[in-house]
């Protein structure tokens, strides 16, 4: 039991390390135990250092570097334990344009695996995607699934946006 | 595996029925503040067997239950039925497609079905237990959730490494 | 001191309800003391509605509306005892584009009286600023200031989107 | 009432003496991740007599001076200004323009100034006291944090009531 732990740690700390450094585009980072005579109950410490700063304290980071760490780690587990589906909501609103490139990049090669089913506003993201549905809420309080294309919610989306 | 569709009628905002079909790659869920997209994922969350009322926005389990609006009256009960692909077995069920379907009225009586066999909410979570399917922050991120892992105490992470191990 | 608290309570319950329907263009929104005959103690509940829909709890309400319920209050409280200056740090992350151009409209009219400083990713709340700054890290780890155009930058973004 | 200026050296990752002008009505700050945007947030905060490093995202004060990157060497203390139009007089202050910095060396040890002149940290919260100048869910509210008033208890919510009061 303990020594599954200690193997699926060392398993996720490996790609942890390799994921963060192609999310970040550069850096490092890695996964420690807190208590490494205590397998059953010891905690796992984050170091994070994006590229070009000195490793620090986890709450010093910026929210978008704070999301795609914690981002990095998801995709480390499931380059372990692969899961067959994943559903994430709006988990790139903190990203800028560059970060968002990597992260639609790493979701198209994760998709060969897994499944993605992704809640966004961001544009990028609704372009990386095979599928894509709206919902929208034309009779008042009721839900509705449109089908949509990205031209025609680009284009809607910009006319909600002039003609108010 | 994967998902194949999802059908919901009376869940929260989705007085009618609604189908969403899902594709192997990335489906994306797009729209308006307020539409529905997060209350799809309570969907998921909901029909996998969720028991806590506050993991789908609610204080009672009630209150996923369609409660109105301007324009509609509420509604006495709601149904959610996901279906997986399970070609390749990986739930241990002799089906190459199951579906799953979990109904609740208002009195508080839930309903359970397997492929519309009836069964127990723990027939369901057993299902997929170890598989990690349903389980936040390894298969789902709610919305405004992904800072949790890095902001919980080292001890709270052990859940996805033992998930793993 | 009971008092100026019931009459300030007031003013900013008169103004939550009037700013909460502009903001979400309808609805409505109320302030209720949990114990009116404790006002040194008491609690305040927010009640709101959007449009089209019934009055819920709070936490049933999606991201976006929550976010803008939260501005709502926000400003009602600037209307009825403005503040200098008010600093906002991507409050705008979660809303969609008819919610940002709202809101947007509201920061105009409320700068007449409050300074804003506005950190933001959203393209429109860039084209509601007056001055934009941008802050780069062109040397690693060290913070610099440019000066920046809304045309340079969305070029900017957009090349970096699309030069990865 | 209005910012003019905001003037750091040494504070968090504005290693080098950086200095923003502020306009009357809308400044937008923008950049990519972890460029420093907060970090200008941290800084107004900090100059204003902010005493947690915990609201200033840091474990002890020490964090908010630049502690060195891959190109350059930690530096020995941080100092900020900012500079207030004061014409109308809202500051109890018989200058028309007041300038507040704050300066901190690795030892700990402090230094604060109003138009250059020293004074002590109470000195400065005292100005603002009362004026809702800094205070977090008022005047300034922090990245990810636009969620605190509704997800507090409605007790909590009194802070902003009184201060209006
Ligand atoms: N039981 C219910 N009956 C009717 N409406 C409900 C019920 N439960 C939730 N809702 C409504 O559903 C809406 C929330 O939907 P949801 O959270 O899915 O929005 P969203 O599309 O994710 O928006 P955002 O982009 O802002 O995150 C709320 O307006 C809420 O009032
Ligand atoms: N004392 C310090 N010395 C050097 N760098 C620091 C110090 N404190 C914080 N930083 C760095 O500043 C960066 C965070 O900056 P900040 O939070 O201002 O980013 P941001 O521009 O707001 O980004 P985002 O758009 O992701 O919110 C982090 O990378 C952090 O490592
Ligand atoms: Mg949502
Ligand atoms: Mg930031």
């Amino acid at each position: 039991m303990a020594r599954r732990f200690a193997e699926g740690f060392e398993a996720i700390r490996h790609e942890f390390s390799d994921v963060f450094t192609e999310m970040f585009g550069g850096g490092e980072a890695d996964l420690r135990l807190t208590d490494p005579d205590n397998l059953l109950e010891t905690g796992i410490e984050i170091i994070a250092q994006p590229p070009g700063k000195k490793p620090q304290h986890l709450n010093l980071l910026s929210g978008g570097e704070r999301a795609l760490t914690a981002i990095a780690l998801l995709f480390a587990v499931l380059r372990i334990k692969p899961v067959p589906f994943c559903v994430l909501d709006e988990v790139d609103a903190a990203l800028d344009e560059a970060n968002l490139t990597r992260l639609t990049r790493f979701l198209r090669e994760f998709s060969k695996k897994t499944q993605f089913i992704i809640i966004t506003h961001r544009k990028q993201t609704m372009e990386g995607a095979d599928v894509m549905y709206g919902i929208t809420m034309e009779e008042s309080g009721v839900s509705k699934l449109v089908s949509v294309k990205l031209e025609d919610y680009e284009q809607k989306t910009a006319s909600v946006a002039a003609g108010e | 595996m994967h998902l194949k569709r999802l059908e919901m009628i009376g869940f929260k905002s989705f007085a009618d029925r609604t189908e969403l079909g899902f594709v192997p790659g990335i489906t994306a869920v797009v729209g308006p503040n307020g539409s529905g997209k997060s209350n799809v994922t309570d969907g998921i969350r909901w029909v996998l067997g969720e028991q806590s009322a506050k993991s789908l926005r609610g204080s009672k389990m009630e209150d996923v239950i369609f409660n109105g609006s301007e324009s509609r009256k509420p509604v006495g009960y709601c149904e959610v039925s996901l279906t997986l692909d399970n070609t390749d077995q990986h739930l241990k069920l002799d089906y190459s497609e199951v579906r799953i379907t979990r109904r609740v009225y208002r009195s508080g009586e839930g309903q359970y079905f397997i492929n519309n066999q009836p069964c127990r909410l723990k027939d369901i979570t057993e299902l997929f237990m170890d598989t990690g399917i349903g389980k936040e922050a390894y298969s789902m991120i709610g919305q405004g959730r992904i800072d949790d892992i890095l902001s919980g105490k080292s001890e709270d992470r052990r859940a996805i490494f033992e998930e793993v191990a």
